[in-house]
């Protein structure tokens, strides 16, 4: 996955991802893609969760799964999730055996804290507080932005709570974030290396030109986009503006 | 560096835009009321995407089948009787999903817990 936060030269806050998903789970050697990330670009939808009447906020979803991966609360925040890759015996798998033994009883899966998040947090501040310090039961990215130019960060998570919070100001270009699935201290795998060619194409990109067009078109950019790219997601959060746009990345492309 | 044709590109260098805006008509959108019960929130996506469901659902099985006989019990006992442990309101919203596509509610759960299976 690739997530993306970035200020353009107004100060407005910019939020996008790719979602990719189905690594190992079937290689097609007749279409040359991934089996479950095929079926899954036929599944993605868009929802308004309601409230007394009111939008509450939106997402995307997979059809049938009623968790969140990518939530947006107009005029307050959004959060999208990547997948982080730890040791053996600290995740999901050994998190739901705990959860199962009532060793970690309360604590939460991923995509339902996020959905908590979205459903009972009214600001910026409080979703960051509640993603860094809610015990639940795998590690994960939360990449988060409110509507301010300093509001936006990586939480890293295991367990327990956040390892890191890395803020955007923190950053060597502070006007973005763009997260793989490493830890932002962490030099990624050479053979699935997104970030450097991402922050590259963000740089070339230019902060003046930050919007849903230029953001798709570097979340377009190999190998960001690669064979398990099932959609890219862009999102306002001052406006409300959520649009998602199916992915897929033909031809002589990198699998991962 | 990867080899070409694999290699990064950044599609800027080339002065190309894929962005269209038309192309996010293609995702339909839902409404979801947490004022309804849970069991009736998520009947009209499990509805209209029954077909698909178990098109995912019988290609994760063909997966893990093979290598594992005894996965489809697994799937459907094991993770059947987590679902009566999992918190509301997702209990409900999961086996309501499962009774709208006539998918064993394992079978749910388990596409639903996908993320914590599968990180590693």
């Amino acid at each position: 996955c690739t997530s993306v936060i970035a200020v353009d030269d107004r100060g407005k806050v910019w939020h996008a991802r790719n979602l990719d998903f189905g690594l190992f789970l079937g290689w097609d050697p007749k279409v040359h893609d991934w089996m479950i990330s095929a079926v899954l670009r036929k599944m993605v939808v868009n929802i308004n969760w309601y409230r007394d009447g009111k939008i509450l906020y939106k997402s995307n979803n997979f059809a049938g799964f009623v968790g969140i991966y990518n939530g947006m609360k107009q005029g307050e925040f959004t959060v999208t999730a990547n997948e982080r890759f730890v040791e053996k015996d600290q995740g999901g798998r050994t998190g739901i055996m705990k959860w199962l033994s009532g060793e970690m009883a309360d604590a939460k899966w991923m995509t339902w804290l996020t959905r908590e998040t979205m459903e009972n947090c009214n600001s910026y501040e409080e979703a960051k507080e509640h993603l860094s310090n809610t015990e639940m039961l795998s590690p994960v990215y939360y990449i988060l932005s409110g509507t301010k130019p300093d509001q936006a960060c990586i939480i890293t998570r295991s367990w327990e709570k956040a390892d890191s919070v890395t803020e955007i100001t923190s950053r060597k270009d502070p006007w973005f974030i763009l997260q793989t699935n490493y830890d932002p201290d962490v030099e990624p795998l050479y053979l699935d290396d997104r970030q450097t060619p991402g922050d590259n194409c963000m740089r070339k990109l230019g902060r003046r030109n930050v919007g849903f067009q230029g953001i798709y078109n570097v979340l377009s950019s190999r190998t960001n986009l690669n064979k398990l790219t099932t959609y890219t997601v862009l999102i306002q959060t001052d406006t409300g503006a959520f649009e998602t746009h199916l992915q897929s990345c033909p031809g002589d492309c990198w699998p991962f | 560096d990867l080899p070409a044709p694999y290699s990064d590109h950044c599609i800027l260098d080339d002065g190309t835009n894929l962005y269209d805006p038309k192309n996010a008509d293609a995702v339909p959108w839902y409404n979801v009321d947490l004022d309804k019960p849970p069991k009736e929130r998520w009947v009209q996506i499990a509805t209209d995407y029954k077909d698909h469901i178990h098109e995912l659902i019988e290609t994760l099985k063909g997966l893990i089948l093979p290598s594992h006989p005894d996965a489809l019990s697994l799937i459907d006992d094991f993770f059947g009787e987590m679902n009566l442990k999992i918190a509301q309101p997702y209990q409900d919203e999961i086996a309501s999903i499962a009774e709208a596509t006539d998918i064993p509610v394992g079978e749910i759960v388990m596409y639903n817990i996908f993320y914590e299976i599968f990180t590693v």
